[in-house]
């Protein structure tokens, strides 16, 4: 079936660090943003709007984000299922 | 591992320590005296988890509770649920969110504070790292908590995964693999993070090779016994499972479950699951890293297989057997059950084993019909790329990524047999998987039951079905991949107990490494001549 999409995004950047990213994501509207530790221009920005899963991809936040200058890619992330043992 | 029960003379005024046999088992509970983790003796030695940091990556930890509070790592912890700095669970009527909490208390519960029992490793550090408690679970968020402060965090338990339903094939996603390689080789200053899983909870429809958590050869996946040895009617077996702790089983006994903190200061009888397994099993680990800071992720493991004892654990389906090497293992139970006592010991002397190397042992491509009655076998033989500089003398884990379409996923039957003779069960038959399309593509079943073993010569695969209807299907890719090491990892080792199973491995390795120096210098006699 098809994914679940949820308002958490994988943001990679050209260049600039977190103090970018935290304004990029303040500018488009996420609650915050987080470096990921093991990559180098890799970030999580989450919580764009109220946290729910979507069938759509957010339209709004990701096309405009994606056109900004210092972004290079931006990834939805997918949901999926983990159980407690 | 029989000891005289009243040579312990460990007094916790801990209300619930009596209870807790998987601590210290005096038969209660209807459980079998001396089945238990042996925790006893590495206190006794002073090793109790002091300046080491537990994670528990779960549903977050009452980090307020009286016999969890002293022992909480605010610093190290993170709520990457409600992206805040607090991980307190989030309230449910149901009691839910309880799970985090009650392994928390497995691990790093305070000693003789006279609230409810006493960790594995109570003068611990516990952080808390709440992932599990939002509507989806995400690549992102499982990568961000398995990263969450490597240099801080020592290790990282998690009893979760993919559903049990014994229909699932699933496991870590990009980023967490990327951010589990990078753990293992820069965690801890570069000893490598030290992951810890419960196998599933699947029971005997499931098979946790189907998981890629518990298989992956980054994490120390545990299994569990109940308190009289046999097996939980939980429990999954497959071949990438290194060892077991305890946990509740099939007994009606209301005492026999794990007992431990609970939410909102409370404390519990019931924690229950592999859940309850891995986090024992990380204590464990504790104690050991507390022996010795320098163990790398990999010496972890070997402590492990060398340490862990059959005990009096007993599984009714799969016999225990000894591979190439006369390491003891069973299908279900991995080496043993952990053995905290030895292992510190073993700890406090060890030798960082020799670098590690991959191979590739070789590779069949081409689609292979497999026959609706009997089986297809298959055979590699490989020279462990012996001359190279990436040459496999002693295994660690054995890889066979396998691509297989089968009309019924679920019945098919996988088992591999090393050159030494040792069968691992690959897969076995998921009368509930009845996936006819996906099938397993390029999926790394892997088997740590070969360990220590010489990998040159013939590999042989064995794929079949094992339904009761006739299936068809095809085996599109079998490839071998070899990791170990190229020197001797226990011929520098210190043995103080000519019993051990070190002892043994260590005899065997120089015995091997003669004949091979002595066939070598007839080679280079007989070239000459």
């Amino acid at each position: 079936q098809r994914p679940v999409l949820t308002d958490h995004f994988l943001v990679e950047l050209h260049e600039g660090g977190e103090e970018m990213a935290n304004q990029l994501a303040e500018e488009y509207g996420f609650s915050g943003s987080r470096k990921l530790p093991f990559a180098d221009n890799l970030h999580h920005f989450f919580g764009s709007g109220p946290p729910k899963s979507r069938r759509r991809r957010s339209v709004k936040n990701r096309e405009h984000l994606e056109i900004h200058p210092k972004v290079k890619n931006v990834i939805q992330q997918e949901g999926f299922d983990r159980k407690k043992r | 591992g029989y000891r005289e029960i009243n040579d312990i003379d460990i007094n916790m005024n801990d209300p619930l320590f009596t209870k807790q046999w998987y601590l210290i088992n005096t038969g209660q509970a209807d459980g079998t005296p001396g089945l238990d983790l042996n925790v006893a003796e590495a206190w006794e030695l002073g090793y109790t988890g002091n300046g080491v940091t537990i994670a528990i990556m779960d549903d977050g930890i009452d980090y307020l509770h009286p016999d969890l509070a002293s022992n909480y790592n605010a610093e190290a912890s993170y709520d990457f649920s409600s992206n805040d700095p607090f991980p307190y669970p989030r309230y449910t009527d149901d009691w839910f969110n309880s799970h985090g909490t009650r392994c928390a208390g497995e691990v790093s519960a305070a000693a003789n504070n006279n609230i409810c029992g006493v960790g594995v490793a109570y003068n611990s550090k516990v952080a808390g790292i709440r992932m599990l408690d939002q509507p989806f679970m995400t690549d992102i968020i499982e990568a961000s908590s398995i990263s969450h402060m490597p240099q801080v965090i020592d290790i990282y338990s998690a009893s979760w995964g993919p559903t049990d339903d014994g229909k699932t094939v699933d496991g870590p996603r990009e980023l967490t693999l990327q951010a589990m390689a990078d753990g293992v080789n820069k965690g801890r200053g570069g000893k490598g993070s030290i992951y810890v899983w419960a196998s599933g909870d699947g029971g005997s429809y499931d098979d946790c090779n189907c998981d890629g958590y518990a298989s992956s050869m980054w994490t120390i996946s545990i299994n569990s016994a109940i308190n009289d040895g046999r097996t939980a009617l939980y429990d999954e077996s497959c071949s990438s499972t290194l060892a077991s702790t305890f946990s509740n089983g099939r007994k009606s006994n209301p005492e026999a479950g794990v007992a431990t903190t609970d939410l909102y200061g409370n404390c519990t009888l019931r924690h229950s699951g592999t859940s309850a397994a891995a986090p024992e099993a990380a204590g464990v680990f504790a104690l050991a890293l507390e022996a010795n800071p320098g163990l790398t992720w990999r010496d972890l493991q070997h402590l492990t297989v060398l340490t862990s004892k059959r005990n009096q654990l007993h599984d009714e389906v799969h016999k225990w057997r000894r591979n190439g090497v006369g390491l003891e293992f069973n299908h279900l139970f991995g080496y043993g059950v952990l053995d905290a006592g030895s292992m510190v010991k073993m700890a406090k002397e060890w030798k960082t084993v020799p670098e590690r190397f991959h191979c590739i042992g070789g590779s069949i491509q081409e689609p292979r019909k497999i026959p609706s009655n009997g089986k297809l076998i298959l055979t590699l033989t490989t020279d462990a790329c012996e001359g190279k500089e990436n040459f496999v003398r002693y295994l660690e884990h054995v890889q066979a990524v396998i691509t297989v379409n089968a009309t019924r996923r679920g019945d098919l039957n996988l088992n591999m047999t090393s050159p030494m003779g040792t069968k691992s069960i690959l897969l076995s038959r998921r009368p509930r998987d009845d996936d006819s399309k996906v099938g397993f593509d390029k999926w790394p079943f892997m088997t740590t039951h070969t360990w220590g073993e010489d990998p040159r010569g013939t590999w042989v695969l064995e794929i079949g079905f094992a339904g009761s209807v006739p299936e068809r299907g095809v085996l599109k890719e079998w490839t071998l991949m070899l990791h170990g090491t190229q020197s001797a990892p226990y011929i520098d080792q210190i043995v103080r107990d000519y019993q051990s199973k070190l002892a043994m491995s260590k005899k065997k390795e120089l015995e091997e490494e003669l004949d091979e120096a002595v066939e070598r210098s007839l080679k280079s006699l007989l070239s000459k001549n």
